[in-house]
């Protein structure tokens, strides 16, 4: 759980991609 | 691949795991396109996201499934998967016999582009999620939605299909959430074994869960 709540990479990659 | 991989309980894991994969990615790319998505937190996002993914999967995938063969087609009518192509991914019937009954009820219901479009964003949207802070912001944005869709059921959806379809929409997702659980119990079976595990891709672990970290 704490190692997974962190992280999330691809989750924050994928959100993020394409934003101005 | 090798002829003996065909005949293991589970040769289509591989290849489903990577449909799930591209399918995750659509679902994300369809929340940050959601009016309101992006302005709750990052956390927010990504709580909504991992809950709501194999709910926005099963409802997407209604697209491509066909009452005439009971089977989802792929990329063209000459790849179909049946129930027992999803059994050769770790998968039993206690999820798919009433995900195929889900099928055959939403396609039943004949919704227009536009519901069905709102229906995924309303599921997305949904306060009571697990991990969510600002829940009441979730649920502002969910009832815009909801009266989106009742406006426009009013308005674009003629008789005798409109007859409390906004009810049988919503019902269809709460057959969601007990598919969702279904998926989660058998996700975690077959997550816990490594030689299981490894066929899955990065994604689809992070966004389901990681047993083994």
């Amino acid at each position: 759980k704490k190692k997974e709540s962190k992280d999330h990479q691809l989750l924050r990659y994928l959100l993020d991609k394409d934003e101005k | 691949p090798p002829m003996d991989i065909n005949f293991s309980p589970f040769s289509m894991l591989p290849h489903l795991a990577d449909l799930v994969s591209y399918s995750i990615q659509k679902v994300i790319g369809f929340a940050k396109m959601i009016p309101g998505f992006r302005d709750l937190t990052a956390e927010d996002q990504i709580a909504l996201l991992k809950s709501s993914a194999i709910e926005i999967i099963m409802l997407r995938s209604n697209q491509s499934f066909s009452l005439e063969d009971m089977a989802w087609s792929c990329g063209g009518n000459e790849f179909k998967y049946q129930i027992n192509d999803v059994t050769k991914a770790g998968h039993s019937l206690e999820l798919l016999e009433p995900l195929v009954k889900f099928q055959i009820g939403l396609k039943k219901l004949d919704l227009h582009e536009e519901e069905h479009v709102l229906l995924m964003g309303i599921c997305i949207l949904s306060p009571d999620r697990p991990g969510l802070q600002d829940n009441s912001l979730v649920e502002s944005l969910q009832d815009r939605l909801s009266e989106v869709l009742q406006t426009y059921i009013l308005c674009k959806h003629p008789p005798p299909g409109n007859r409390l379809l906004y009810a049988k929409m919503i019902q269809k997702l709460a057959d969601l959430r007990s598919l969702n659980e279904e998926h989660s119990k058998q996700y975690r079976c077959l997550s816990f074994k490594p030689e299981h595990s490894m066929q899955l891709t990065p994604l689809v672990l992070e966004v389901f869960g990681n047993e083994i970290s």
